[in-house]
């Protein structure tokens, strides 16, 4: 059994619980800028936990990171809990990292979506939905990537619930989404909203629903390609930058479209290192080195937030 | 369990819009009960597919038959989680 944070193997993939007792551990370890918060409860009755890191204050600004709401991409989950360690070991010793939490809150969900992870460990890897149930039909679940309200059941969502994405019966239909739409509200103070998935490394930004430049396109172009560039400074991975409908189609009911909507002016969304070749199953040897670089991305575009207030 | 034995996933690759309209009506032929991982957009654009083993050749006869490009990225879907399996194992221990 691993014991502690420090000897936590952040080269490997883990079970729910393994991840669980993680965030546990690192709370324990670093309890002046860490504490947990569950925010809701999945479909199956897992607690939906994220990570504060905060200095004091209150209701600082925030900056929201997601990770695994597609169950399957096993990667974004590592390292999400990689990042938390990260930030966590930093603090006091980056002066990035210092000043930002200094500064602002973040707010880290490592598993966005646990019924489905627990899912992929026992019953099929390669599965990315919710596993809520539908009526009057025997497929399951439901993909919490385009359950988001906006523009909810429009072009590249499907209405068939077998489908991988199947929009759901209404907007925030799943309790995983929902539990974050109320967090995001009540919180009242998020400044940006960063979501992790994997899968042939792009770095997007609205919109999904439809192909429209959003009012903040240049500035977004120019973070995204920053911390693309900052990305790929370490190993070489090369992203592909710009608005999801151009950079990789047209799809409705995403995340990053809702918190953009919403008045979140910094929503982003990562596809991490995943050359097609390895399929959902990145080789565990290769987690530490994209959690590496994903950091140094992602630094580029908190630290833009920090100096960048609004 | 659910197991991938079999299963191949195919890149590819359609060079007009014709073709990316072509394979949306492929996606949408749910009995093939296909999984995109990346679905057609445009073209030049490489869209990548899991096709289960009972439906590959049927996949494979309506790419070719139609001129459209695609190449193996992964031979045998099980054969990697396997891999992964047995990793997690030796990790674990």
């Amino acid at each position: 059994k691993e014991r502690g944070s420090r000897s936590f193997n952040y080269g490997a993939y883990h079970p729910l619980e393994s991840i669980y007792q993680a965030m546990d551990d690192l709370v324990a370890e670093h309890s002046e800028i860490v504490s947990k918060q569950q925010i809701g409860e999945s479909y199956e009755q897992r607690p939906l936990y994220v990570l504060k890191f905060s200095t004091g204050g209150k209701n600082r600004p925030a900056i929201w990171i997601d990770a695994g709401i597609h169950a399957r991409e096993w990667v974004t989950h590592a390292t999400a809990l990689w990042t938390a360690k990260k930030m966590a070991s930093d603090y006091g010793q980056d002066p990035s990292v210092t000043s930002l939490l200094n500064t602002m809150d973040v707010f880290l969900m490592v598993v966005a979506n646990p019924d489905g992870y627990v899912f992929t460990h026992t019953k099929n890897r390669m599965w990315r939905k919710t596993r809520s149930k539908t009526p009057d039909s025997s497929c399951i679940g439901v993909d919490p990537n385009r359950n988001w309200d906006a523009g909810f059941g429009g072009p590249g969502a499907s209405d068939n619930p077998c489908s991988d994405s199947y929009h759901g019966p209404k907007p925030n239909s799943e309790v995983e989404v929902r539990s974050i739409v109320e967090f995001i509200k009540s919180h009242g103070n998020v400044k940006a909203f960063l979501s992790i998935h994997s899968y042939s490394q792009l770095l997007m930004f609205p919109y999904g629903y439809q192909c429209s430049e959003i009012n903040d396109y240049a500035e977004l172009d120019d973070v995204a390609q920053a911390a693309a560039n900052a990305l790929a400074s370490l190993y070489g991975t090369q992203y592909r930058v710009g608005p999801i409908c151009s950079v990789i189609y047209q799809a409705s009911g995403g995340s990053i479209d809702w918190t953009y909507d919403y008045g979140i002016k910094y929503s982003l969304a990562f596809e991490l290192r995943d050359t097609g070749h390895y399929g959902f199953l990145l080789p565990a040897n290769q987690i530490i080195p994209t959690a590496q670089e994903t950091w140094l991305g992602l630094k580029t575009i908190l630290e833009y937030v920090r100096d960048h207030p609004y | 369990l659910e197991t991938f034995a079999g299963d191949q996933v195919l890149r590819v690759e359609p060079c007009n819009e014709a073709q990316v309209r072509l394979l949306k009506q492929l996606q949408a032929r749910e009995p093939l009960q296909l999984d995109f991982w990346r679905s057609p957009a445009n073209a030049n654009e490489a869209v990548d597919i899991r096709v289960p083993f009972a439906c590959l050749q049927d996949v494979k006869v309506f790419l070719e038959s139609r001129q459209i490009k695609y190449s193996i990225l992964i031979e045998d879907v099980q054969a990697l989680i396997d891999e992964e399996t047995r990793e997690m194992n030796l990790s674990e221990r």
